[in-house]
């Protein structure tokens, strides 16, 4: 994340390959399912053997031991609709919930955020030197309309999309958060709005952030979760 | 040269646990090297495998059993190892199979075996002890028979019976050069022993197994990860690099497979899949022909790689490279890549269109985005059908066609014949100028469980 600062996201889970290395981000929508976006995998079928998400720290490489901290191994991979660019991924085991790990609320079907909304993003991913790449970071970004996102971007945003606020500053999310929240709060509830995926430049000042509307897929997720 | 490994099938990331009753038969080294861990494991007439867990500190455990669920589970523990003794896990034999431990205990005419310490209803000479192997009723070869693993039998008429284990060379046969063979031949055709992927010592090597996960580079196991005639390995002999090995064939194998996977106008991944007709190269030189040898001398003959569609001169990709690719008819250009070949789309072409979102589609087609073949609504298998024609007898969910029973708002979907994939959407987009707007939910949504967060922790973390 670029211009964020360390924080707390207990739905947020670091994605690892054979080597342990972090390379995705991804949300826990549910205790045995990750969402996460197509871009961090080579395929829908690719072999998942000795790839695990990893959850319950704020460190991007714990120590052994770390308390809280939970390695599950990912056992499949379920492409999301076309251009959705979204991937469910299945944990081999339910993931236990407190205070360091929990599932975050999906959207009602189709819902669209409104104007101005404060959400957040966070992740593990390169900060471009404006932060503690070994933490998880958090940075705040209030909901733009897909109108005035679309004034931006020539009108290459989608139905399917939705943006954040541009800061002067730079402030979003970059390599190695891909796939990980934009998580919006409802009175005490936090929920997840958007998957990050990638741009073609991160952090950019004056330059909003574009992420999937998740109540677009949201009965496709449950769908996957249901079958 | 050799690895005291060699004797061991390793798998990553598990981890073998003994059950209760015989815990305190594992003996652990604090320590101790891999290599060493695996000779002493050797030396012990005890051990049969062993644990190698390399955090928090590491230890090897040697244990007197392997993982075949009677005496111990195996789990996954991605702080360790489990090497179990090839010859105790194998189903399958090496020459006359004198080193046979598996637990096969009936004859090739299904006869139960007799117990080894038994002398009823044969007597016999054979007394079990702790190295001959002589355990309970299984097979064994202690005489080394040409029989291969034998037994005496529990039917008075017939006295003793081969088991009829099959050789490790035929137990699994290759097709085409045998780049998908995952058997467990350890020795080349001259009989050396082959060298694990895993090492690089007596020869270093390139093919490291981490490097290619596709390639199931397993211990010291003959394999074929760069489109060799046939598979091969690194010998453990230092004056021999490597070697093929001698792997049955399977028999009536068809030459020209009809594969969903092959493509003709594009080329997906790196086009080994391409059988289409474009025969110049991206320059526009006429390719040579597979089955000639001018101008360019190459090892590729078209019966060698039968399933690579070595055909007239048109371009392919039978050695893994990035894209399809051709010997030239120029003398002074040996090869050249076909890149004019487009890519295909991810997904393969829509074959019809659907209206808003497909509830009423009542078209034909029966594939999904993927190219997959849509499952039947009626049967159950490979997947058991939630929705059916008797849960929506309204949906028109005949034969495999692709339908929209639950008004999914991404389209018409099937389950699908793959039984690694449930459902997916199908081989049809929406028809043109079609659209369904985004409207916002008419009821308030009330959250429970989810979302919630202790915000405390990031004071705590400051």
């Amino acid at each position: 994340i670029v211009g964020g600062t360390p924080g707390n996201s207990p739905w947020t889970v670091s994605l690892r390959d054979r080597k342990g290395n972090h390379f995705c981000g991804g949300s826990l929508v549910s205790s045995e399912w990750v969402i996460s976006t197509k871009q961090c995998f080579s395929s829908c079928y690719v072999d998942l053997t000795g790839y695990t998400a990893m959850m319950g720290t704020l460190f991007r490489d714990p120590k052994e031991g770390e308390p809280d901290l939970q390695r599950i191994s990912l056992t499949k991979i379920v492409c999301g609709p076309s251009e959705s660019h979204l991937v469910m991924l299945q944990l081999e085991t339910p993931a236990q919930f407190n205070e360091r790990v929990s599932q975050i609320c999906l959207p009602p079907e189709r819902y669209i955020v409104p104007d101005g909304t404060i959400c957040e993003i966070a992740g593990w991913g390169e900060t471009k030197g404006k932060g503690d790449e070994t933490v998880l970071n958090v940075a705040q970004m209030p909901v733009l309309s897909n109108k005035d996102c679309n004034q931006y971007f020539k009108g290459r945003v989608r139905e399917n999309e939705m943006c954040t606020m541009a800061f002067q500053a730079g402030v979003g999310a970059c390599e190695r958060d891909y796939g990980g929240p934009l998580a919006c709060q409802n009175s005490d509830c936090w929920v997840l709005e958007g998957v990050i995926i990638p741009m073609r430049r991160c952090g950019h000042a004056g330059q909003p952030n574009i992420f999937i509307r998740v109540s677009v897929y949201v009965d496709w997720i449950k769908k996957v979760m249901e079958m | 040269y050799r690895s005291a490994l060699n004797d061991f099938q390793r798998s990553e990331g598990r981890e073998l646990v003994l059950k209760s009753w015989n815990v305190n038969r594992l003996t652990e080294l604090p320590r101790v090297t891999l290599e060493d861990c695996a000779k002493r494991c050797t030396e012990s007439p005890e051990c049969r495998a062993f644990n190698y867990e390399f955090r928090p500190s590491l230890v090897c455990k040697h244990l007197p059993w392997v993982g075949d669920g009677d005496n111990a589970d195996v789990k996954r523990n991605v702080n360790c190892d489990l090497y179990e003794m090839k010859v105790y896990v194998r189903k399958c034999i090496v020459g006359k199979g004198e080193d046979y431990r598996g637990k096969v205990s009936t004859t090739t005419s299904g006869r139960t075996c007799q117990q080894w310490w038994s002398k009823f209803p044969h007597d016999h000479r054979w007394t079990p002890s702790a190295t001959n192997g002589l355990e309970l009723n299984y097979c064994r070869n202690p005489d080394g028979d040409r029989i291969g693993p034998w037994c005496y039998t529990t039917d008075p008429e017939r006295r003793y019976e081969s088991c009829n284990i099959p050789q490790c060379k035929d137990e699994v046969c290759i097709t085409c050069n045998g780049e998908d063979y995952r058997g467990q031949v350890d020795h080349t055709i001259s009989g050396k022993e082959c060298q694990r992927w895993d090492q690089q010592f007596p020869h270093q090597h390139i093919y490291q197994p981490e490097k290619y996960p596709d390639k199931s580079l397993d211990d010291n196991y003959c394999r074929n990860p760069d489109a060799s005639p046939v598979p091969w390995c690194y010998t453990t002999d230092p004056t021999m690099e490597r070697e093929s090995c001698d792997i049955s064939k399977c028999p009536e194998f068809p030459k020209r497979r009809l594969r969903s996977s092959y493509t003709t106008n594009c080329f997906r991944g790196r086009g080994e899949d391409y059988r289409g007709k474009v025969n110049e190269t991206t320059s526009g030189i006429p390719c040579q022909r597979w089955d000639a040898q001018k101008p360019h001398e190459h090892p590729f003959f078209p019966k060698t790689y039968e399933c690579k569609g070595l055909e007239e001169n048109y371009c392919r990709n039978p050695d893994g490279s990035e894209a399809p690719w051709c010997f030239t008819s120029l003398p002074e250009m040996r090869t050249a890549l076909c890149l004019q070949i487009k890519r295909c789309a991810d997904d393969i072409e829509a074959e019809d269109c659907y209206n808003e979102i497909g509830k009423n589609y009542r078209g034909v087609v029966r594939k999904t985005r993927k190219g997959i073949l849509c499952q039947k609504w009626s049967i159950n298998t490979p997947h058991k059908t939630k929705i059916n024609p008797k849960t929506h007898p309204e949906a028109n969910l005949t034969d495999n066609y692709c339908r929209n029973p639950d008004g999914d708002h991404h389209g018409p979907w099937c389950y699908t014949s793959d039984p690694k994939t449930e459902f997916d959407y199908c081989a049809i987009k929406q028809c043109a100028g079609e659209k369904v707007p985004i409207i916002g939910p008419t009821t308030e949504v009330e959250f429970n469980e989810c979302g919630k967060r202790e915000d405390r922790l990031r004071s705590r973390l400051r």
